[in-house]
């Protein structure tokens, strides 16, 4: 499952809105 | 027959398949609360889906970046990692993707959608996507129980998508910055790999467009 290494992998640069955020949005609502 | 693209046809599918994964994936494990999820039913089986509308965009970027990529086989795998606080991977769902060798049979069945038909009136595309579905339904089911064997992460966690590329990531990068403002760069290893990992394998989905 390790078998691929870094160089054939991508991400997205920006990271999913975190829970804390998610949570304050439900707060406000 | 010519305008139709098979490839797109399947990434389609699978595309549609990773959103509920990925939605069914944060609620069971707990990554959001789970407040912002709703009931709703897809492969005719009951399924938690966020309503929170930055969430479900971000999800919905990351799978129409991937798409393309898809389409021409050019994915060995998606990663949904989970994360911890210090941004760790505690623990992956890993959907290793490859074109199954009667894709280029099976052409003609879905682009005909209604021809040949068999004896008792049901047609081999009508057979061939009910065969799909059950097999998606039954992954999905396996996803929203899969708690049961699994230890309890962390608090505080988050998620990422990884996408592993058959060739170097370099070839791809172009292909997957479709969306402007949701650039995609290369995960260190550290981001990829995981100490001393156990694996659980969940489901296998084999059929004749797609194999998961």
């Amino acid at each position: 499952i390790n078998r691929t290494s870094g160089a054939h992998v991508l991400k997205p640069l920006m990271s999913p809105p975190s829970r804390e955020e998610i949570v304050a949005t439900l707060l406000d609502h | 027959r010519q305008d139709l693209n098979f490839g797109q046809v399947v990434a389609d599918v699978l595309c549609e398949f990773l959103e509920v994964a990925v939605h069914m994936i944060l609620y069971v494990r707990e990554v959001y609360p789970i407040g912002i999820f709703q009931k709703r039913k897809k492969y005719n089986v009951p399924v938690q889906m966020s309503c929170h509308p930055e969430l479900n965009q971000y999800i919905q970027d990351t799978l129409h970046c991937i798409k393309p990529l898809i389409e021409k086989n050019e994915v060995d795998r998606v990663v949904v990692m989970i994360l911890d606080k210090e941004h760790h991977p505690v623990e992956r769902f890993v959907f290793e993707i490859s074109q199954p060798p009667l894709l280029s049979v099976r052409l003609n069945v879905l682009v005909f959608p209604k021809l040949p038909f068999t004896l008792d009136g049901v047609s081999d595309s009508d057979s061939l996507l009910s065969h799909v579905e059950q097999l998606l339904r039954a992954s999905i089911l396996k996803i929203s129980v899969c708690d049961a064997i699994l230890e309890s992460n962390p608090p505080g966690c988050t998620f990422t998508v990884l996408v592993h590329t058959r060739d170097a990531a370099t070839r791809n990068m172009e292909k997957i910055q479709v969306i402007k403002d949701f650039p995609w760069i290369h995960a260190d290893e550290q981001e990829v790999n995981m100490r001393e990992p156990r694996l659980i394998p969940l489901k296998t989905m084999t059929s004749d467009i797609l194999k998961v």
